[in-house]
Protein backbone atom coordinates (compact mmCIF):
# COMPACT_ATOMS: atom_id res chain seq x y z
CA UNK A 1 0.00 0.00 0.00
CA UNK A 2 0.98 3.38 -0.46
CA UNK A 3 1.27 4.17 3.02
CA UNK A 4 3.59 1.34 3.39
CA UNK A 5 5.88 2.23 0.52
CA UNK A 6 5.98 5.93 1.92
CA UNK A 7 6.68 4.08 5.35
CA UNK A 8 9.83 2.69 3.62
CA UNK A 9 11.31 5.92 2.38
CA UNK A 10 10.80 7.68 5.44
CA UNK A 11 12.14 4.99 8.08
CA UNK A 12 15.60 7.04 7.92
CA UNK A 13 13.51 10.02 9.56
CA UNK A 14 13.25 9.32 12.78
CA UNK A 15 11.17 11.20 15.08
CA UNK A 16 11.44 14.85 14.99
CA UNK A 17 12.86 17.16 12.44
CA UNK A 18 11.26 18.49 9.08
CA UNK A 19 10.60 17.16 5.57
CA UNK A 20 13.57 17.62 3.47
CA UNK A 21 13.50 17.97 -0.14
CA UNK A 22 15.23 15.11 -1.20
CA UNK A 23 12.69 12.58 0.78
CA UNK A 24 9.58 14.25 -0.38
CA UNK A 25 10.98 14.20 -4.07
CA UNK A 26 11.26 10.32 -3.19
CA UNK A 27 8.08 10.22 -1.87
CA UNK A 28 6.28 11.56 -4.68
CA UNK A 29 7.35 9.22 -7.11
CA UNK A 30 4.93 6.79 -4.91
CA UNK A 31 2.37 8.88 -4.85
CA UNK A 32 2.52 9.28 -8.72
CA UNK A 33 2.85 6.22 -9.47
CA UNK A 34 -0.37 5.34 -7.15
CA UNK A 35 -2.58 7.85 -8.83
CA UNK A 36 -1.76 6.86 -12.56
CA UNK A 37 -2.55 3.16 -11.48
CA UNK A 38 -5.56 4.84 -10.51
CA UNK A 39 -6.29 6.08 -13.42
CA UNK A 40 -6.08 9.84 -12.47
CA UNK A 41 -4.85 11.52 -15.72
CA UNK A 42 -1.19 12.00 -16.04
CA UNK A 43 -1.60 16.09 -16.03
CA UNK A 44 -3.90 16.27 -13.37
CA UNK A 45 -1.09 14.03 -11.34
CA UNK A 46 1.69 16.28 -12.14
CA UNK A 47 -0.35 19.68 -10.91
CA UNK A 48 -1.59 17.64 -7.97
CA UNK A 49 2.45 16.31 -7.43
CA UNK A 50 3.33 19.60 -7.62
CA UNK A 51 0.91 21.14 -4.53
CA UNK A 52 1.66 18.67 -2.34
CA UNK A 53 5.66 18.74 -2.62
CA UNK A 54 5.10 22.70 -1.98
CA UNK A 55 3.14 21.68 1.33
CA UNK A 56 5.09 18.96 1.93
CA UNK A 57 8.95 20.06 1.71
CA UNK A 58 10.14 21.68 5.20
CA UNK A 59 6.75 20.42 7.31
CA UNK A 60 7.27 19.86 10.67
CA UNK A 61 6.31 16.27 11.61
CA UNK A 62 3.83 16.38 14.35
CA UNK A 63 4.20 14.79 17.17
CA UNK A 64 1.20 12.32 16.60
CA UNK A 65 2.40 11.12 13.30
CA UNK A 66 5.53 9.32 11.58
CA UNK A 67 6.86 11.35 8.57
CA UNK A 68 4.80 9.31 6.54
CA UNK A 69 1.64 9.58 7.86
CA UNK A 70 2.27 13.57 7.75
CA UNK A 71 2.48 13.13 3.99
CA UNK A 72 -0.20 10.55 3.64
CA UNK A 73 -2.56 13.50 5.59
CA UNK A 74 -1.51 16.11 3.12
CA UNK A 75 -1.90 13.76 -0.13
CA UNK A 76 -5.50 13.06 1.06
CA UNK A 77 -6.37 16.78 2.53
CA UNK A 78 -5.43 17.69 -1.47
CA UNK A 79 -7.24 14.80 -3.03
CA UNK A 80 -10.33 15.59 -1.00
CA UNK A 81 -10.31 18.98 -1.76
CA UNK A 82 -9.74 18.74 -4.97
CA UNK A 83 -12.98 15.80 -5.23
CA UNK A 84 -15.19 18.99 -3.92
CA UNK A 85 -15.41 19.57 0.12
CA UNK A 86 -19.05 18.57 1.04
CA UNK A 87 -21.45 16.36 -1.12
CA UNK A 88 -23.63 18.47 -3.65
CA UNK A 89 -27.27 17.67 -4.37
CA UNK A 90 -29.52 18.65 -7.51
CA UNK A 91 -30.36 22.35 -7.53
CA UNK A 92 -33.95 22.46 -8.35
CA UNK A 93 -36.04 24.89 -9.82
CA UNK A 94 -37.96 27.45 -7.29
CA UNK A 95 -40.96 28.16 -9.39
CA UNK A 96 -41.34 25.73 -12.26
CA UNK A 97 -40.62 22.34 -13.46
CA UNK A 98 -36.39 20.77 -12.98
CA UNK A 99 -35.01 19.96 -15.83
CA UNK A 100 -32.59 17.52 -16.06
CA UNK A 101 -30.17 16.32 -18.87
CA UNK A 102 -27.73 13.32 -18.53
CA UNK A 103 -25.44 13.43 -21.30
CA UNK A 104 -22.29 10.73 -21.87
CA UNK A 105 -20.40 8.37 -23.62
CA UNK A 106 -21.95 5.13 -24.91
CA UNK A 107 -22.59 2.70 -22.30
CA UNK A 108 -21.70 4.79 -19.63
CA UNK A 109 -25.01 4.07 -17.63
CA UNK A 110 -27.59 7.38 -18.94
CA UNK A 111 -30.57 5.24 -19.30
CA UNK A 112 -30.39 2.82 -15.70
CA UNK A 113 -29.15 6.11 -14.32
CA UNK A 114 -31.89 8.18 -15.25
CA UNK A 115 -34.55 5.55 -13.62
CA UNK A 116 -32.44 5.34 -10.49
CA UNK A 117 -32.29 9.39 -10.03
CA UNK A 118 -36.22 9.64 -10.91
CA UNK A 119 -36.76 6.80 -7.94
CA UNK A 120 -34.48 8.76 -5.42
CA UNK A 121 -36.30 12.31 -6.43
CA UNK A 122 -39.47 10.63 -5.89
CA UNK A 123 -38.46 9.01 -2.74
CA UNK A 124 -37.82 12.19 -1.78
CA UNK A 125 -41.42 13.43 -2.59
CA UNK A 126 -40.80 14.70 -6.48
CA UNK A 127 -42.96 13.53 -9.35
CA UNK A 128 -40.61 12.86 -12.28
CA UNK A 129 -40.99 12.44 -15.52
CA UNK A 130 -38.74 9.81 -17.72
CA UNK A 131 -38.23 11.06 -21.13
CA UNK A 132 -37.08 9.03 -23.89
CA UNK A 133 -34.75 11.41 -26.21
CA UNK A 134 -32.47 8.32 -27.29
CA UNK A 135 -33.75 7.20 -31.11
CA UNK A 136 -31.03 6.26 -32.49
CA UNK A 137 -29.77 3.20 -29.80
CA UNK A 138 -31.94 -0.30 -30.52
CA UNK A 139 -34.82 -0.91 -27.77
CA UNK A 140 -33.46 2.30 -26.46
CA UNK A 141 -36.78 3.31 -25.77
CA UNK A 142 -38.11 0.49 -24.81
CA UNK A 143 -35.48 -0.11 -22.23
CA UNK A 144 -36.28 3.19 -20.53
CA UNK A 145 -39.82 2.48 -20.42
CA UNK A 146 -38.98 -1.33 -18.81
CA UNK A 147 -36.96 0.76 -16.30
CA UNK A 148 -40.40 3.38 -15.78
CA UNK A 149 -42.40 0.38 -15.31
CA UNK A 150 -40.55 -1.16 -13.20
CA UNK A 151 -40.42 1.99 -10.70
CA UNK A 152 -43.91 2.98 -11.63
CA UNK A 153 -42.56 6.23 -13.24
CA UNK A 154 -44.08 7.55 -16.04
CA UNK A 155 -41.89 7.56 -19.52
CA UNK A 156 -42.76 10.16 -22.35
CA UNK A 157 -41.45 9.36 -25.43
CA UNK A 158 -42.95 10.52 -29.35
CA UNK A 159 -41.14 7.29 -30.71
CA UNK A 160 -38.03 8.24 -33.54
CA UNK A 161 -38.69 11.52 -33.95
CA UNK A 162 -36.15 14.60 -33.23
CA UNK A 163 -34.83 14.18 -29.83
CA UNK A 164 -35.24 18.39 -29.71
CA UNK A 165 -38.46 17.98 -30.27
CA UNK A 166 -39.01 15.41 -28.23
CA UNK A 167 -37.69 17.35 -25.12
CA UNK A 168 -39.45 20.53 -25.84
CA UNK A 169 -42.69 18.29 -25.92
CA UNK A 170 -41.88 16.39 -22.76
CA UNK A 171 -42.13 19.90 -20.63
CA UNK A 172 -45.77 20.25 -22.08
CA UNK A 173 -46.70 16.74 -20.76
CA UNK A 174 -45.36 17.63 -17.77
CA UNK A 175 -47.32 20.16 -17.05
CA UNK A 176 -50.13 18.45 -17.85
CA UNK A 177 -49.51 15.59 -15.98
CA UNK A 178 -48.38 17.61 -12.48
CA UNK A 179 -44.76 16.05 -13.31
CA UNK A 180 -42.36 18.58 -11.02
CA UNK A 181 -39.19 17.08 -12.10
CA UNK A 182 -37.92 15.73 -15.92
CA UNK A 183 -35.08 13.87 -16.55
CA UNK A 184 -34.57 13.88 -20.21
CA UNK A 185 -32.15 10.20 -21.56
CA UNK A 186 -30.29 11.07 -24.09
CA UNK A 187 -28.00 8.79 -26.77
CA UNK A 188 -24.44 7.62 -25.72
CA UNK A 189 -22.47 9.93 -28.32
CA UNK A 190 -18.91 10.50 -28.90
CA UNK A 191 -17.68 14.00 -27.46
CA UNK A 192 -16.04 14.34 -31.50
CA UNK A 193 -19.04 13.83 -32.75
CA UNK A 194 -19.69 17.19 -33.62
CA UNK A 195 -23.76 16.79 -34.97
CA UNK A 196 -24.41 15.22 -32.09
CA UNK A 197 -23.20 17.29 -29.74
CA UNK A 198 -24.90 19.89 -31.60
CA UNK A 199 -28.22 18.03 -30.92
CA UNK A 200 -27.05 18.29 -27.31
CA UNK A 201 -27.06 22.13 -27.65
CA UNK A 202 -30.22 22.24 -29.32
CA UNK A 203 -32.04 20.16 -26.70
CA UNK A 204 -30.25 22.13 -23.70
CA UNK A 205 -31.49 25.63 -25.53
CA UNK A 206 -35.23 24.13 -25.94
CA UNK A 207 -35.75 22.96 -22.31
CA UNK A 208 -33.55 25.49 -20.66
CA UNK A 209 -32.40 22.80 -18.22
CA UNK A 210 -31.29 23.08 -14.19
CA UNK A 211 -29.18 20.36 -14.37
CA UNK A 212 -26.83 18.88 -17.45
CA UNK A 213 -25.14 16.21 -15.90
CA UNK A 214 -21.83 14.00 -17.55
CA UNK A 215 -22.45 10.31 -16.47
CA UNK A 216 -18.82 8.80 -16.44
CA UNK A 217 -17.54 5.34 -16.31
CA UNK A 218 -15.96 4.80 -13.00
CA UNK A 219 -13.24 2.38 -14.81
CA UNK A 220 -12.79 5.32 -17.73
CA UNK A 221 -8.73 5.60 -18.14
CA UNK A 222 -6.55 8.80 -19.14
CA UNK A 223 -9.32 9.58 -22.32
CA UNK A 224 -11.86 10.75 -19.33
CA UNK A 225 -9.92 14.41 -19.65
CA UNK A 226 -10.98 14.42 -23.34
CA UNK A 227 -13.92 13.39 -23.05
CA UNK A 228 -15.10 15.63 -20.17
CA UNK A 229 -13.15 19.18 -21.69
CA UNK A 230 -14.79 18.68 -24.88
CA UNK A 231 -18.38 18.25 -22.97
CA UNK A 232 -17.98 20.78 -20.85
CA UNK A 233 -16.59 23.34 -23.89
CA UNK A 234 -19.74 22.64 -25.51
CA UNK A 235 -22.60 22.35 -22.74
CA UNK A 236 -22.99 24.11 -19.49
CA UNK A 237 -22.45 20.82 -17.48
CA UNK A 238 -23.93 21.39 -13.86
CA UNK A 239 -22.55 18.04 -12.33
CA UNK A 240 -20.87 14.63 -12.91
CA UNK A 241 -22.40 10.89 -11.92
CA UNK A 242 -19.75 8.34 -11.48
CA UNK A 243 -20.94 5.06 -12.30
CA UNK A 244 -20.24 1.07 -11.43
CA UNK A 245 -18.26 2.34 -8.32
CA UNK A 246 -19.57 -1.51 -6.95
CA UNK A 247 -16.71 -3.21 -9.20
CA UNK A 248 -12.91 -2.75 -7.93
CA UNK A 249 -11.67 0.23 -10.28
CA UNK A 250 -10.13 2.51 -8.08
CA UNK A 251 -11.87 5.47 -10.00
CA UNK A 252 -9.22 8.30 -10.78
CA UNK A 253 -11.37 9.83 -13.44
CA UNK A 254 -13.03 11.02 -10.75
CA UNK A 255 -10.39 13.03 -10.16
CA UNK A 256 -9.53 13.93 -13.83
CA UNK A 257 -12.79 14.95 -14.75
CA UNK A 258 -13.54 17.38 -11.71
CA UNK A 259 -10.31 18.62 -12.03
CA UNK A 260 -10.80 19.31 -15.92
CA UNK A 261 -14.83 20.42 -15.44
CA UNK A 262 -14.80 22.38 -11.60
CA UNK A 263 -18.32 20.70 -11.70
CA UNK A 264 -19.18 18.67 -8.72
CA UNK A 265 -19.99 14.71 -8.86
CA UNK A 266 -23.71 14.64 -7.36
CA UNK A 267 -24.29 10.86 -7.37
CA UNK A 268 -22.51 7.40 -7.89
CA UNK A 269 -23.84 4.21 -9.18
CA UNK A 270 -23.40 1.71 -6.73
CA UNK A 271 -24.45 -1.48 -8.68
CA UNK A 272 -27.06 -2.23 -11.65
CA UNK A 273 -30.32 -2.61 -9.29
CA UNK A 274 -32.88 0.55 -9.17
CA UNK A 275 -32.25 1.44 -5.81
CA UNK A 276 -28.15 1.79 -6.68
CA UNK A 277 -27.62 5.45 -6.46
CA UNK A 278 -25.89 6.83 -3.67
CA UNK A 279 -24.21 10.47 -2.62
CA UNK A 280 -21.28 11.32 -3.64
CA UNK A 281 -18.54 11.53 -0.32
CA UNK A 282 -15.51 12.92 -1.64
CA UNK A 283 -13.21 12.03 1.39
CA UNK A 284 -14.36 8.23 0.26
CA UNK A 285 -13.40 8.51 -3.40
CA UNK A 286 -10.51 9.96 -1.84
CA UNK A 287 -9.35 6.98 0.10
CA UNK A 288 -10.29 4.56 -2.50
CA UNK A 289 -8.31 6.52 -5.13
CA UNK A 290 -5.07 6.12 -3.25
CA UNK A 291 -5.54 2.55 -2.82
CA UNK B 1 5.79 15.43 -29.79
CA UNK B 2 8.12 17.85 -30.92
CA UNK B 3 10.34 17.27 -34.07
CA UNK B 4 13.29 18.03 -32.55
CA UNK B 5 16.11 15.87 -34.55
CA UNK B 6 18.09 15.09 -31.53
CA UNK B 7 17.52 12.84 -28.99
CA UNK B 8 17.41 13.41 -25.57
CA UNK B 9 15.99 12.94 -22.35
CA UNK B 10 13.70 15.01 -22.53
CA UNK B 11 13.02 12.82 -25.49
CA UNK B 12 12.16 9.72 -23.31
CA UNK B 13 10.21 11.74 -21.14
CA UNK B 14 7.52 12.76 -23.88
CA UNK B 15 7.20 9.03 -25.53
CA UNK B 16 6.86 7.95 -21.83
CA UNK B 17 3.97 10.19 -21.42
CA UNK B 18 2.45 9.23 -24.25
CA UNK B 19 2.32 5.75 -23.56
CA UNK B 20 0.50 6.73 -20.01
CA UNK B 21 -1.78 8.92 -21.94
CA UNK B 22 -2.95 5.67 -24.41
CA UNK B 23 -3.39 3.98 -20.90
CA UNK B 24 -0.27 1.67 -21.43
CA UNK B 25 -0.17 1.42 -17.62
CA UNK B 26 2.72 2.28 -15.64
CA UNK B 27 4.22 -1.41 -15.74
CA UNK B 28 4.20 -2.09 -19.21
CA UNK B 29 5.79 1.65 -19.73
CA UNK B 30 8.56 0.95 -17.70
CA UNK B 31 9.05 -2.28 -19.58
CA UNK B 32 8.75 -0.72 -22.89
CA UNK B 33 10.77 2.26 -22.14
CA UNK B 34 13.78 -0.03 -20.72
CA UNK B 35 13.84 -1.92 -23.71
CA UNK B 36 13.44 1.09 -26.37
CA UNK B 37 16.91 2.27 -24.70
CA UNK B 38 18.60 -0.80 -24.87
CA UNK B 39 18.13 -1.01 -28.68
CA UNK B 40 17.96 2.57 -29.20
CA UNK B 41 21.65 3.08 -28.48
CA UNK B 42 22.61 3.78 -31.94
CA UNK B 43 19.64 5.94 -33.05
CA UNK B 44 19.64 9.62 -33.34
CA UNK B 45 16.93 10.56 -34.91
CA UNK B 46 13.12 10.79 -33.57
CA UNK B 47 11.41 9.01 -36.67
CA UNK B 48 13.52 5.94 -36.00
CA UNK B 49 13.35 5.77 -32.19
CA UNK B 50 9.33 5.47 -32.49
CA UNK B 51 10.02 2.95 -34.82
CA UNK B 52 11.90 1.28 -32.60
CA UNK B 53 9.59 1.86 -30.06
CA UNK B 54 6.21 0.76 -32.38
CA UNK B 55 8.05 -2.31 -32.76
CA UNK B 56 8.56 -3.18 -29.40
CA UNK B 57 4.99 -2.63 -28.85
CA UNK B 58 3.99 -4.98 -31.85
CA UNK B 59 6.11 -7.80 -30.17
CA UNK B 60 3.68 -8.01 -27.44
CA UNK B 61 0.81 -9.34 -29.49
CA UNK B 62 0.45 -12.98 -30.33
CA UNK B 63 1.21 -13.51 -33.62
CA UNK B 64 -1.21 -16.00 -34.24
CA UNK B 65 -4.21 -15.44 -36.47
CA UNK B 66 -7.88 -15.79 -35.87
CA UNK B 67 -8.70 -19.19 -35.65
CA UNK B 68 -12.31 -21.01 -35.73
CA UNK B 69 -12.92 -24.30 -36.99
CA UNK B 70 -16.90 -25.20 -37.49
CA UNK B 71 -19.36 -25.90 -35.90
CA UNK B 72 -18.31 -22.80 -33.57
CA UNK B 73 -20.03 -21.80 -30.59
CA UNK B 74 -19.19 -18.20 -29.18
CA UNK B 75 -19.53 -17.21 -25.79
CA UNK B 76 -19.51 -13.19 -25.86
CA UNK B 77 -18.54 -11.61 -21.96
CA UNK B 78 -17.63 -9.00 -20.41
CA UNK B 79 -18.29 -5.78 -18.17
CA UNK B 80 -21.58 -3.85 -18.11
CA UNK B 81 -22.04 -1.45 -21.51
CA UNK B 82 -18.66 -2.30 -23.47
CA UNK B 83 -20.60 -3.29 -26.62
CA UNK B 84 -21.06 -7.07 -26.12
CA UNK B 85 -24.70 -6.64 -27.94
CA UNK B 86 -23.67 -4.68 -30.60
CA UNK B 87 -20.49 -6.55 -30.99
CA UNK B 88 -22.45 -9.56 -31.81
CA UNK B 89 -24.41 -8.02 -34.15
CA UNK B 90 -21.68 -7.16 -36.26
CA UNK B 91 -20.08 -10.33 -36.22
CA UNK B 92 -23.20 -12.17 -37.09
CA UNK B 93 -23.35 -9.71 -40.26
CA UNK B 94 -19.28 -10.61 -41.13
CA UNK B 95 -19.89 -14.62 -40.55
CA UNK B 96 -23.36 -14.15 -42.70
CA UNK B 97 -21.51 -12.04 -45.21
CA UNK B 98 -18.70 -14.91 -45.43
CA UNK B 99 -21.43 -17.50 -46.15
CA UNK B 100 -21.65 -18.87 -42.84
CA UNK B 101 -25.05 -19.55 -41.26
CA UNK B 102 -25.43 -17.89 -37.75
CA UNK B 103 -28.21 -18.07 -34.88
CA UNK B 104 -28.14 -15.75 -32.10
CA UNK B 105 -28.92 -16.98 -28.61
CA UNK B 106 -30.64 -13.78 -26.35
CA UNK B 107 -29.11 -15.32 -22.95
CA UNK B 108 -28.80 -11.71 -21.21
CA UNK B 109 -32.44 -12.27 -19.31
CA UNK B 110 -31.48 -10.03 -17.01
CA UNK B 111 -31.43 -6.11 -18.13
CA UNK B 112 -34.36 -4.31 -19.28
CA UNK B 113 -34.90 -4.75 -23.35
CA UNK B 114 -31.79 -7.06 -23.64
CA UNK B 115 -33.83 -9.72 -25.65
CA UNK B 116 -35.36 -6.77 -27.87
CA UNK B 117 -31.90 -4.56 -28.74
CA UNK B 118 -30.26 -8.02 -29.93
CA UNK B 119 -33.20 -9.43 -31.89
CA UNK B 120 -33.29 -5.91 -34.08
CA UNK B 121 -29.87 -6.63 -34.62
CA UNK B 122 -30.79 -10.22 -35.68
CA UNK B 123 -33.47 -8.80 -37.53
CA UNK B 124 -30.89 -6.26 -39.29
CA UNK B 125 -28.57 -9.04 -40.20
CA UNK B 126 -31.00 -11.21 -41.25
CA UNK B 127 -30.33 -14.54 -38.73
CA UNK B 128 -32.41 -16.37 -36.30
CA UNK B 129 -32.40 -15.66 -32.82
CA UNK B 130 -33.17 -18.11 -29.69
CA UNK B 131 -34.77 -16.11 -26.64
CA UNK B 132 -37.11 -16.82 -23.59
CA UNK B 133 -39.14 -14.33 -21.49
CA UNK B 134 -37.10 -11.76 -19.37
CA UNK B 135 -35.85 -13.54 -16.55
CA UNK B 136 -35.34 -16.89 -17.67
CA UNK B 137 -32.66 -18.96 -16.60
CA UNK B 138 -29.56 -18.13 -18.97
CA UNK B 139 -28.53 -21.60 -19.27
CA UNK B 140 -31.91 -22.41 -20.48
CA UNK B 141 -31.57 -19.71 -23.73
CA UNK B 142 -28.22 -21.40 -24.42
CA UNK B 143 -29.26 -25.03 -24.28
CA UNK B 144 -31.81 -24.43 -26.28
CA UNK B 145 -30.13 -22.33 -29.00
CA UNK B 146 -27.58 -25.25 -28.97
CA UNK B 147 -30.16 -27.44 -29.87
CA UNK B 148 -31.48 -25.13 -32.23
CA UNK B 149 -28.10 -24.91 -33.59
CA UNK B 150 -27.65 -28.41 -34.32
CA UNK B 151 -31.16 -29.31 -35.79
CA UNK B 152 -30.78 -26.65 -37.98
CA UNK B 153 -26.65 -27.32 -39.22
CA UNK B 154 -25.79 -23.62 -37.89
CA UNK B 155 -22.38 -23.03 -38.76
CA UNK B 156 -21.69 -20.65 -35.48
CA UNK B 157 -23.99 -20.16 -32.23
CA UNK B 158 -22.83 -16.46 -30.85
CA UNK B 159 -24.32 -16.50 -27.55
CA UNK B 160 -24.96 -12.68 -25.74
CA UNK B 161 -24.69 -12.54 -22.22
CA UNK B 162 -25.55 -10.12 -19.30
CA UNK B 163 -22.87 -7.09 -18.56
CA UNK B 164 -21.52 -8.49 -15.60
CA UNK B 165 -18.59 -7.07 -13.00
CA UNK B 166 -15.84 -9.34 -12.63
CA UNK B 167 -15.81 -8.78 -9.04
CA UNK B 168 -19.75 -10.64 -8.74
CA UNK B 169 -18.71 -13.86 -7.36
CA UNK B 170 -22.35 -15.30 -8.10
CA UNK B 171 -22.21 -13.73 -11.56
CA UNK B 172 -19.07 -15.13 -12.60
CA UNK B 173 -20.01 -18.49 -11.69
CA UNK B 174 -23.51 -18.28 -13.64
CA UNK B 175 -20.85 -17.69 -16.30
CA UNK B 176 -18.99 -20.56 -16.04
CA UNK B 177 -22.16 -22.50 -15.81
CA UNK B 178 -22.94 -21.06 -19.58
CA UNK B 179 -19.35 -21.89 -20.80
CA UNK B 180 -19.97 -25.66 -19.24
CA UNK B 181 -23.07 -26.10 -20.86
CA UNK B 182 -21.55 -25.41 -23.94
CA UNK B 183 -19.12 -27.74 -24.02
CA UNK B 184 -21.33 -30.49 -22.22
CA UNK B 185 -24.30 -30.08 -24.65
CA UNK B 186 -21.93 -29.45 -28.04
CA UNK B 187 -18.72 -31.42 -27.45
CA UNK B 188 -17.99 -31.36 -31.14
CA UNK B 189 -18.33 -27.48 -31.41
CA UNK B 190 -15.39 -25.39 -31.18
CA UNK B 191 -15.83 -23.59 -28.13
CA UNK B 192 -14.85 -19.97 -28.28
CA UNK B 193 -14.95 -17.56 -25.42
CA UNK B 194 -14.18 -13.54 -26.47
CA UNK B 195 -14.12 -10.62 -24.11
CA UNK B 196 -15.35 -7.55 -24.95
CA UNK B 197 -13.77 -4.46 -23.94
CA UNK B 198 -14.07 -0.73 -23.87
CA UNK B 199 -10.92 0.83 -25.37
CA UNK B 200 -12.08 3.84 -22.92
CA UNK B 201 -11.28 1.67 -20.08
CA UNK B 202 -8.14 2.40 -17.51
CA UNK B 203 -5.64 -0.22 -15.66
CA UNK B 204 -9.03 -1.78 -14.35
CA UNK B 205 -9.28 -3.34 -17.85
CA UNK B 206 -6.47 -5.94 -16.55
CA UNK B 207 -8.47 -7.01 -13.58
CA UNK B 208 -11.00 -7.98 -15.64
CA UNK B 209 -9.11 -9.83 -18.48
CA UNK B 210 -8.18 -11.59 -15.22
CA UNK B 211 -11.33 -12.66 -13.93
CA UNK B 212 -13.09 -13.37 -17.10
CA UNK B 213 -10.25 -15.60 -18.18
CA UNK B 214 -10.12 -17.69 -15.20
CA UNK B 215 -14.26 -17.98 -15.74
CA UNK B 216 -14.10 -18.49 -19.36
CA UNK B 217 -10.64 -18.75 -20.84
CA UNK B 218 -11.20 -16.29 -23.47
CA UNK B 219 -9.30 -17.10 -26.39
CA UNK B 220 -9.68 -13.34 -27.93
CA UNK B 221 -10.37 -9.48 -27.25
CA UNK B 222 -13.06 -7.50 -29.28
CA UNK B 223 -11.03 -4.10 -28.39
CA UNK B 224 -14.63 -1.47 -29.03
CA UNK B 225 -15.14 2.28 -29.41
CA UNK B 226 -12.05 2.95 -30.89
CA UNK B 227 -13.53 5.49 -33.51
CA UNK B 228 -13.23 7.62 -30.02
CA UNK B 229 -10.30 9.51 -28.34
CA UNK B 230 -8.70 6.84 -26.46
CA UNK B 231 -6.35 5.08 -27.58
CA UNK B 232 -7.20 1.29 -25.81
CA UNK B 233 -3.30 0.86 -24.73
CA UNK B 234 -4.73 -1.91 -21.80
CA UNK B 235 -4.95 -4.19 -24.60
CA UNK B 236 -0.71 -3.97 -24.40
CA UNK B 237 -0.84 -5.32 -21.07
CA UNK B 238 -3.45 -7.91 -21.50
CA UNK B 239 -1.47 -9.25 -24.39
CA UNK B 240 1.56 -9.21 -22.53
CA UNK B 241 0.55 -11.01 -19.07
CA UNK B 242 -1.99 -13.40 -20.50
CA UNK B 243 -1.09 -13.77 -24.41
CA UNK B 244 -4.63 -12.84 -25.48
CA UNK B 245 -4.42 -11.33 -28.86
CA UNK B 246 -7.50 -8.60 -29.69
CA UNK B 247 -9.27 -10.01 -32.58
CA UNK B 248 -11.48 -7.94 -33.73
CA UNK B 249 -12.05 -4.18 -33.02
CA UNK B 250 -14.77 -1.84 -32.96
CA UNK B 251 -14.87 1.38 -34.88
CA UNK B 252 -18.64 2.60 -34.46
CA UNK B 253 -22.02 1.99 -33.65
CA UNK B 254 -23.14 0.47 -37.20
CA UNK B 255 -23.56 -2.73 -38.84
CA UNK B 256 -20.39 -2.83 -40.81
CA UNK B 257 -17.99 -0.86 -37.55
CA UNK B 258 -16.07 -4.11 -37.42
CA UNK B 259 -12.62 -4.83 -38.31
CA UNK B 260 -9.84 -7.31 -37.85
CA UNK B 261 -7.14 -6.16 -35.41
CA UNK B 262 -4.18 -4.87 -36.86
CA UNK B 263 -0.93 -4.58 -34.33
CA UNK B 264 0.69 -1.88 -36.89
CA UNK B 265 -2.60 0.00 -37.48
CA UNK B 266 -3.08 -0.01 -33.50
CA UNK B 267 0.76 0.99 -32.63
CA UNK B 268 0.32 4.09 -35.55
CA UNK B 269 -3.08 5.45 -33.97
CA UNK B 270 -1.25 5.97 -30.39
CA UNK B 271 1.91 8.27 -31.95
CA UNK B 272 -0.69 10.36 -34.11
N1 LIG C 1 -22.51 -2.72 -12.04
C1 LIG C 1 -23.08 -1.59 -12.46
N2 LIG C 1 -23.64 -1.57 -13.68
C2 LIG C 1 -24.22 -0.42 -14.08
C3 LIG C 1 -24.26 0.75 -13.28
N3 LIG C 1 -24.93 1.70 -13.99
C4 LIG C 1 -25.28 1.14 -15.17
N4 LIG C 1 -24.86 -0.15 -15.22
C5 LIG C 1 -24.98 -1.10 -16.31
O1 LIG C 1 -24.22 -0.62 -17.38
C6 LIG C 1 -24.81 -1.05 -18.62
C7 LIG C 1 -25.04 0.17 -19.49
O2 LIG C 1 -26.07 0.94 -18.89
P1 LIG C 1 -27.04 1.86 -19.76
O3 LIG C 1 -27.94 2.54 -18.80
O4 LIG C 1 -27.66 1.09 -20.86
O5 LIG C 1 -25.97 2.87 -20.36
P2 LIG C 1 -26.23 4.08 -21.34
O6 LIG C 1 -25.29 5.17 -21.01
O7 LIG C 1 -27.67 4.47 -21.34
O8 LIG C 1 -25.84 3.45 -22.75
P3 LIG C 1 -26.09 4.12 -24.17
O9 LIG C 1 -27.49 4.64 -24.17
O10 LIG C 1 -25.88 3.04 -25.15
O11 LIG C 1 -25.08 5.20 -24.30
C8 LIG C 1 -26.06 -1.80 -18.25
O12 LIG C 1 -25.73 -3.18 -18.21
C9 LIG C 1 -26.37 -1.31 -16.86
O13 LIG C 1 -27.10 -2.24 -16.08
C10 LIG C 1 -23.64 0.71 -11.98
O14 LIG C 1 -23.60 1.67 -11.21
N5 LIG C 1 -23.07 -0.49 -11.62
N1 LIG D 1 -18.81 4.67 -30.75
C1 LIG D 1 -18.96 3.36 -30.54
N2 LIG D 1 -19.99 2.94 -29.80
C2 LIG D 1 -20.13 1.60 -29.62
C3 LIG D 1 -19.23 0.65 -30.16
N3 LIG D 1 -19.65 -0.58 -29.79
C4 LIG D 1 -20.77 -0.41 -29.06
N4 LIG D 1 -21.08 0.91 -28.97
C5 LIG D 1 -22.18 1.55 -28.25
O1 LIG D 1 -22.01 1.29 -26.87
C6 LIG D 1 -23.28 1.23 -26.23
C7 LIG D 1 -23.37 -0.06 -25.45
O2 LIG D 1 -23.40 -1.14 -26.36
P1 LIG D 1 -24.07 -2.53 -25.99
O3 LIG D 1 -23.88 -3.42 -27.17
O4 LIG D 1 -25.44 -2.35 -25.47
O5 LIG D 1 -23.12 -2.98 -24.79
P2 LIG D 1 -23.26 -4.27 -23.89
O6 LIG D 1 -21.91 -4.70 -23.50
O7 LIG D 1 -24.08 -5.31 -24.58
O8 LIG D 1 -24.03 -3.68 -22.65
P3 LIG D 1 -24.73 -4.51 -21.46
O9 LIG D 1 -25.42 -5.67 -22.08
O10 LIG D 1 -25.68 -3.56 -20.84
O11 LIG D 1 -23.63 -4.91 -20.54
C8 LIG D 1 -24.32 1.35 -27.34
O12 LIG D 1 -24.72 2.70 -27.39
C9 LIG D 1 -23.55 0.99 -28.59
O13 LIG D 1 -24.07 1.58 -29.74
C10 LIG D 1 -18.11 1.15 -30.93
O14 LIG D 1 -17.24 0.42 -31.43
N5 LIG D 1 -18.03 2.50 -31.07
MG1 LIG E 1 -29.00 4.58 -22.87
MG1 LIG F 1 -25.80 -6.29 -23.96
Amino acid sequence: SLTNKLGDIFKKLRGKGKLSEADVKQAMREVRLALLEADVNFKVVKDLVFRITERSVGQEVMDSLTPAQQVIKIVNEELTSLMGSKESRINFSSKDITTIILVGLQGSGKTTTAGKLGRLLSKGGKRPLLVAADIYRPAAITQLQVVGEKLGLPVFTMGQQDPVNISRASLEYARKHNCDVVIIDTAGRLHIDDELMNELSEINKTVNSNEIMLVVDSMTGQDAVNVAAEFNKRLPLTGLILTKLDGDSRGGAALSVKAVTGCPIKYVGMGEKLDDLEIFYPERMASRILG
Amino acid sequence: LKFTKKIDEETFDELEELLISADVGVCTTQELMERLRENSKKINNLEELKTVLKDEIINFFPKESISLTFPAVILVVGVNGVGKTTSIGKLANRYKAEGKKVILAAADTFRAAAVDQLEIWGNRVGVDIIKHKEGADPASVLFDALKAGKARKADIIICDTAGRLHTKKNLMAELKKLYRVCHKEYPEANVTSLMVLDATTGQNALSQARMFKEAVDFSGIILTKLDGTAKGGIAIAIASELKIPVWYIGIGEGINDLQEFSPQDFVDAIFI
